[in-house]
């Protein structure tokens, strides 16, 4: 048996709205720490990392784990119908093949519930090994979804340059060339609008813009982005989910032909 | 530009 219960029903309509382009089918993992998702793009470029604490349910009972798949697309065309102040309630009982969503209004004067068939999916897992970052980047998530949809209208890669002066992304395309350089910027009035840059190390790594800006449609879960650079290994740009988890995407860098 | 390589080469099955 599996019954959660999210008061802020509309955290789980963002995160599949930000991951239902980059990913078709998904297993959903259920465990006693949380309700939580590893998958890839089809093309196996880019992985999402999902977790969503079971501290962070109103409640929160899943009697062993199971492993949901499910079709992301058909998922959020069911959570679209949740309104944005809704509670969603996710149930499955043991052996189903089925996952019933439950949507309650703020009032409690209208209940819907959406009952979808579960998939057998056959999915990797992978390990994720700790890593040492050469530069931690965190700024404003809609400062870094504006650079990669202005330089994608560009280009279609970007060199992403951490030193000490800051961050610069800089794209080359056939109509001409785009730089955006973001310095160190702490002393602001609210925190979530500092660009705060931690490096042990300069580096500058390529990235195809088409994926980080697939990743920028997770920008309505938070208000910082952090990303995470060291040469040769998958950029990590993860979005926190207040009081809850995490979304991160991993994407390794282009090699130079 | 680029060769874009599988995140698979990074990070294998557990």
């Amino acid at each position: 048996m599996l019954e959660l219960r999210l008061v802020q029903g509309s955290l789980l309509k963002k995160v599949l709205e930000s991951i239902k382009d980059l990913v078709n089918d998904a297993n959903f993992d259920c465990s006693a720490t949380g309700f939580s998702l590893q998958a890839m793009d089809s093309s196996h470029v880019a992985l999402v990392a999902l977790l969503l604490r079971s501290e962070g349910f109103e409640h929160y009972r899943c009697d062993r784990n199971i492993s949901m798949g499910m079709n992301l697309g058909n998922m959020a065309k069911m959570l679209k119908c949740a309104g944005n102040d809704d509670i969603i309630t996710l149930k499955a009982d043991d052996g189903s093949d089925t996952v019933t969503f439950m949507f309650e209004s703020p009032t409690q004067d209208k209940i819907a519930d959406f009952e979808m068939r579960l998939m057998d999916i056959d999915s990797e897992h992978l390990g994720i090994p700790e890593a040492e970052y050469h530069a931690i980047l965190i700024m404003p998530s809609a400062e870094f979804a504006r650079i990669c949809k202005d330089l994608s209208s560009i280009g279609d890669t970007v060199v992403i340059s951490v030193t000490k002066e800051g961050v610069k992304f800089s794209t080359r395309g056939d109509i001409g060339t785009a730089n955006v350089v973001c310095r160190q910027n702490t002393t602001v009035d609210k925190p979530e609008e500092a660009t705060v840059i931690e490096m042990p190390e300069p580096v500058s790594l390529t990235f195809a813009l088409r994926y980080l800006n697939s990743f920028t449609k997770a920008t309505p879960l938070s208000n910082t982005v952090t990303i995470s650079l060291s040469s040769e290994i998958p950029v990590v740009v993860e979005y926190k989910i207040a009081e809850m988890g995490y979304i991160r995407f991993y994407l390794a860098p282009k090699i130079e032909e | 530009r680029g060769v874009q390589p599988s995140i698979t080469n990074f990070y294998r099955s557990s």
